[in-house]
């Protein structure tokens, strides 16, 4: 996706 | 992955730990309020419903296993346990958490990123982590004497919480593609501030060297 996105963090 | 994310992790994962062997070699829970665990275990619950459909990395899984099965291993101790349910003391420990639970989804609902299940649950789980440190404070001012594990206990979730909010700042200035995220940011500061003064008073009670008081 364009924009990050915090999904990555726990 | 900044050096403040992983701090974050890491200081989150020994907050867990340390909970987790003070159960397991003193037999004990006396001061933990078993409330915020649930709370706990919800938040992770929601959280990491991506676990098993999307993987960023093994580091980001094997953290989520290890989150879940400490949040509801700690519930399994604090409630099945024949010995360290005994020293829980649900007197003290009566927060109505469930007043946290349905305002945390209802606001989930109305403010979010996106209206799908995933997203609002996630969303959820953000809100409801903000506040989940409620029991366990309350039951901290009612105990008044708080013994070194459970101190250490809050003190490094917060100090994850304080590392997570300098990773954003630090994604900020150095990620291009990196965007706003007010829900995280303004959900992740106001659960910072809850410690705030649990912070000094325990600070204090170390750097004086006396027992954690915290005013009634």
């Amino acid at each position: 996706p364009s924009h990050s996105s915090l999904k990555d963090e726990l | 992955m900044n050096i403040f994310r992983l701090a974050g992790d890491m200081t989150h994962l020994m907050s867990v730990l340390v909970l987790l062997l003070k159960i397991h070699t003193i037999k004990s829970c006396a001061g933990i309020s078993l409330k915020t665990q649930e709370l706990y275990a919800l938040v992770f619950a929601a959280r990491y419903l991506d676990i098993f459909t999307h993987y960023y990395s093994l580091y980001n899984t094997v953290m989520k296993l290890i989150f879940l099965g400490s949040s509801f291993s700690i519930l399994w101790y604090m409630k099945r346990h024949k010995v360290v349910r005994r020293s829980y003391d649900k007197d003290q420990d009566t927060f109505r958490h469930h007043f946290l639970v349905l305002p945390c989804l209802v606001l989930a609902l109305l403010i979010n990123e996106k209206f799908t299940f995933k997203e609002v649950m996630w969303t959820f789980s953000i809100y409801l982590e903000a506040v989940a440190i409620l029991p366990q404070l309350v039951l901290l001012q009612r105990t008044r004497n708080v013994d070194n594990l459970t101190g250490q206990y809050v003190f490094l979730l917060g100090a994850y919480r304080g590392l997570y909010i300098i990773n954003w700042i630090y994604r900020y200035f150095a990620e291009p593609t990196y965007s706003t995220h007010w829900i995280t940011w303004i959900s992740g500061l106001l659960q910072t501030l809850l410690y705030a003064d649990f912070f000094y008073y325990y600070i204090n009670s170390v750097k004086n060297n006396v027992r954690l008081q915290l005013p009634a």
